[in-house]
């Protein structure tokens, strides 16, 4: 579909995407952490795409099997929600994947 | 206003309350403190009121200053959000306030 080529695109032009919602402190947290980190994530805010926000929830829950926010991409690659960065980050993994990313 | 006389009344006659939103992850995480330390609070799932919701969210802010949820009640006493109470218990001041309103 139209709305699964865009989101496809977006996570793949930008080193860095958060499907957020801007009233969501799980959302709000993992923008915080690229912030800590120095990375600007392209950031899409469910809650302000009007109709098309549960369109792209469910474009979303299509393609990474997840229907939460945030929902977390690096390089392309589907990451997870904000447990699943944080956990990254504490075993070390998040800064590579970041620099391999931008790298790209 | 009727409605508020309710939110007092509930925060009142139960010892641990958790105005919350049941897709909420910080209204989780509160919730799911209380269980592990034994609690079992009066909890008010916001987004399953209908057009209440939103009203009640409203007195909550009247009565507390605080619009967000988790919106968390001890002893009748306003504790604050997730994080509040998540530093209470780290402070070791959770549990004598929990045992105390228990006893009341
Ligand atoms: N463990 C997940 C939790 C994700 C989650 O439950 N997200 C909630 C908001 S905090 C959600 O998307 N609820 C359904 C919705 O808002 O559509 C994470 O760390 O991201
Ligand atoms: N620091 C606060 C954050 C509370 C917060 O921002 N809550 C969000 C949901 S996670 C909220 O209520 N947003 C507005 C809304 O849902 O009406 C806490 O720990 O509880
Ligand atoms: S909506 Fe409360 S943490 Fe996401």
């Amino acid at each position: 579909s139209r709305l699964e080529e865009s989101v496809k695109k977006t996570v793949e032009e930008n080193p860095v995407v958060v499907y957020s919602k801007s009233w969501c402190s799980y959302s709000a947290e993992v923008k915080s952490l690229f912030k800590r980190l120095g990375v600007e994530p392209a950031v899409i805010e469910l809650d302000e795409l009007g109709a098309q926000g549960p369109q792209v929830q469910k474009v979303l829950e299509r393609l990474t099997g997840q229907h939460t926010v945030p929902n977390v991409f690096i390089g392309g690659k589907h990451i997870g929600g904000c447990t699943d960065t944080v956990k990254l980050h504490r075993k070390g993994e998040l800064e590579p994947l970041l620099a391999e990313a931008k790298s790209k």
